[in-house]
């Protein structure tokens, strides 16, 4: 695992409570509204796991601590997206908050559904993205959640010891965090895969 | 392109030049300057360290097929450019 230049986290009295918001101008034309966000509940839920860190959604996107949407191209924050594939999304350090995906992806939650060859699992781009916001860069552990690249049609939706130690060693521990739900969590992927 | 180990073109996919673009993208060479053979080898070193391949130097076709795959639009860790980046690095 790798931290930002200087190690930046989120600082705020503890426990430390996070809310995130989605644009509701800026979603995907792929999936339901419903669908994103229990996506992203899930994605949230796997770190919040981890860590003494809660997440709550909330409407209003001006003040979430942690903003998300889906946009095309230049779209005002000097890096622009570059249509399918290539870049998928992009996040700023803390405590910047803002969680952006290339909405000229085909993005997924079922690929029995979604039968595109270009389709890019979201829940898997969600939780190497708040990875991002909290702190961790790329990993060079390919079956961590923060290795940089992701297959289309392909899921990596949980968390490696390498994330975890890294996420704890900025946060703590999770008291309901034991290794063995780690493990499981493993286990049923591989078995699923 | 270079005059050196990298004249071929190491694959019908992608070239030297985009090589060189997608290393300069994600911080191994510096943006809008030309690389020369060194700094190109030791930026593709970096890459494949950071990228959990094995370390040749050279594009060859694990270092290809990374190039490829879609990715996160944040830059990679780097070494020798981004000191601090390493204090928390295992």
């Amino acid at each position: 695992y790798v931290y930002f230049p200087g190690r930046p986290r989120w600082t705020r009295d503890v426990p430390l409570k996070l809310t995130y918001a989605f644009s509701q101008e800026n979603l995907t034309p792929y999936l339901a509204p419903t669908d994103i966000r229990r996506v992203f509940r899930r994605a949230f839920g796997k770190w919040a796991s981890v860590i003494p860190v809660s997440f709550i959604e909330t409407e209003d996107y001006v003040i979430a601590d942690i903003k998300i949407g889906f946009f095309n191209g230049d779209h005002g924050d000097g890096e622009p997206f570059d249509g399918v594939l290539g870049v998928l999304a992009h996040t700023f350090s803390p405590e910047n908050g803002r969680l952006h995906l290339d909405k000229a992806e085909t993005w997924a939650v079922d690929f029995d559904e979604e039968k595109s060859s270009v389709a890019v699992d979201l829940e898997s781009v969600a939780v190497h993205e708040i990875g991002h916001v909290l702190g961790l860069g790329h990993s060079s552990v390919k079956d961590a959640a923060m290795y940089p690249t992701l297959k289309p049609r392909s899921k990596k939706v949980n968390l490696n010891m390498d994330d975890v130690v890294g996420v704890q060693s900025l946060y703590g521990t999770n008291p309901n965090f034991t290794l063995n739900s780690l493990l499981a969590s493993e286990t049923s992927t591989n078995l699923a895969d | 392109r270079n005059p050196s180990q990298f004249t071929t073109n190491p694959s019908p996919d992608v070239s030297i030049p985009e090589i060189k673009r997608h290393l300069q993208q994600y911080g191994y060479l510096p943006q809008n300057k030309e690389s020369d053979d060194v700094s190109f080898e030791q930026a593709l070193v970096r890459y494949q360290k950071n990228l959990g391949l094995p370390i040749t130097g050279k594009p060859d076709s694990d270092t290809l097929s990374q190039i490829l795959l879609p990715r996160c639009g944040f830059p990679d860790d780097v070494e020798p450019k981004t000191a601090p980046f390493h204090t928390g690095k295992k």
